[in-house]
């Protein structure tokens, strides 16, 4: 464990409390994209089948435990509990293009020709583009509430920690792994785009609105 | 350099 890599699971996990808070608060679900919300489901619960074979370490196994449990808590709120608010007009993300040619992806592109290992590097690649539905959503609404642009500048942060993280690991472990780099480099340049509006508008106090 | 083996990043 570095500094890095904790402060891109604390951000995760700030994330995760601010998506849960506003809708909480609110009791509203507006602007968030349920279909974002269950590929990150897909990504956790394919990325830790391991949570019962192989022990990391306490804070390892509370911190998948705490993601699967909110993740599902999320897409419980979105289509049940606040499912009036839920603005499925403007989430239409057509989420099989992602899934088909990340799991295509995943076959040819893996560290070990096994199921375990294939379906760890599906949830690599999926979480890489994972939130483009809500980035869509944004798009197509033209807005984003402020508290929910602090959600994914802590979603897009955690994962440009990360790459400091692998580089940090690089040198001191000698660690590498090209398929995590890779995708979550993919990952953090989505938000590149976003993290210009948060940053020259958000921080002032205003309001992201794109042109619609 | 080796991949993580087992995966011990979240």
């Amino acid at each position: 464990m570095n500094i890095f890599r904790l402060c891109g699971d604390m951000s995760h996990l700030a994330a995760i409390i601010i998506l849960l808070l506003k809708m909480w608060k609110t009791r509203s679900v507006a602007g968030i994209s349920g279909k974002s919300q269950i590929l990150f489901a897909t990504v956790f619960t394919a990325r830790y089948l391991d949570l019962f074979t192989s022990f990391i370490s306490i804070y390892n196994t509370c911190m998948k435990v705490f993601f699967i449990g909110t993740v599902y808590f999320t897409i419980y709120l979105i289509y049940m509990k606040f499912k009036a608010t839920y603005d499925s007009n403007h989430d239409s993300f057509r989420v099989e293009f992602l899934i088909v040619p990340v799991g295509g992806l995943a076959f040819l592109v893996n560290h070990e020709f096994a199921p375990l290992e294939i379906i760890w590097t599906f949830s690599i690649y999926l979480e890489s583009v994972a939130i483009l539905p809500q980035l869509f959503m944004i798009s197509k609404t033209g807005e984003a509430e402020t508290i929910t642009s602090h959600y994914l500048f802590a979603l897009g942060s955690y994962r440009a920690l990360y790459l400091c993280n692998w580089i940090y690991r690089y040198y001191a472990e000698g660690f590498f792994d090209l398929i995590a780099v890779v995708a979550g480099v993919v990952q953090t340049i989505l938000y590149c785009d976003f993290f210009y509006l948060y940053i020259t508008k958000v921080m002032k106090g205003k309001k992201i609105s794109l042109p619609a | 350099c080796e991949n993580n083996k087992p995966h011990d990043e979240l």
